[in-house]
């Protein structure tokens, strides 16, 4: 589930 | 996206933007920390390993890129440039690298979310982001003065990092399954230490004088 998360952050 | 996450890395563009330009126009880098803009390099080289792996959106590249653009840019005008080089101190630009980089690796080694090498060099960005700050603050207190350029560049970073703390409140409540300690924690910590800035900061516009911050 954690590897689903996008880090879509800068 | 919402509103306080864009407004969080426009804060940021513009912090390291200005910072940019005014060295560009001003050919000086007065007040500024070289190593304090190196660590800032290293925090997003490290970070945005997967610029060329995981495509989120173009607005994530076309940011990734221009962070790495233009931290390098700065290192090099502080380190190259033929003018604004002779403006940088360094003789009060002490901070010394190994207290912030071996703290930040050890703590990224055995605090992670995954032990492989790009999420470890990712949690090390986390990490010295939240420091890297130091010798920026430590450079403002040694010369007790802090001009237009540089109070401008760190209230952009903190007003940054309020915002980023307002999107993860807002992310909690409105995404599923969005939790990220690491991040929070570190976030938290970078923002408390510009809260101490900030203090020193309003203290001295309130009482219409020169930044002192204490010894």
């Amino acid at each position: 589930e954690k590897d689903n998360v996008p880090k879509d952050e800068l | 996206m919402n509103i306080f996450r864009l407004a969080g890395d426009m804060t940021h563009l513009a912090s390291v933007l200005v910072l940019l330009l005014k060295i560009h126009t001003i050919k000086s880098c007065a007040g500024i920390s070289l190593k304090t803009q190196e660590l800032y390099a290293i925090v997003f080289a490290t970070r945005y390993l997967d610029i060329f792996t995981d495509f989120i959106s173009l607005y994530n590249t076309i940011m990734k890129l221009i962070f790495l653009g233009s931290s390098f840019s700065i290192v090099w005008y502080i380190r190259q440039h033929k003018i604004v080089r002779r403006s940088y101190d360094k003789d009060q630009d002490t901070f010394r690298y190994v207290f912030i980089v071996l703290p930040c690796i050890f703590l990224a080694l055995i605090i992670n979310e995954k032990f492989t090498f790009k999420e470890v060099m990712w949690t090390f960005s986390l990490y010295l982001e939240a420091v890297a700050i130091l010798p920026q603050l430590v450079l403002l207190q040694r010369t007790r003065n802090i001009d237009n350029l540089t109070g401008q560049y760190v209230f952009l970073l903190g007003a940054y990092r309020a915002l980023y703390i307002l999107n993860w409140i807002y992310r909690y409540f409105t995404e599923p399954h969005y939790i990220h300690w690491i991040p929070w924690i570190a976030g938290i910590v970078q923002t408390l230490l510009y809260g101490d800035f900030f203090y020193y900061y309003f203290h001295s516009w309130k009482n219409n004088k020169k930044l002192q911050l204490p010894a």
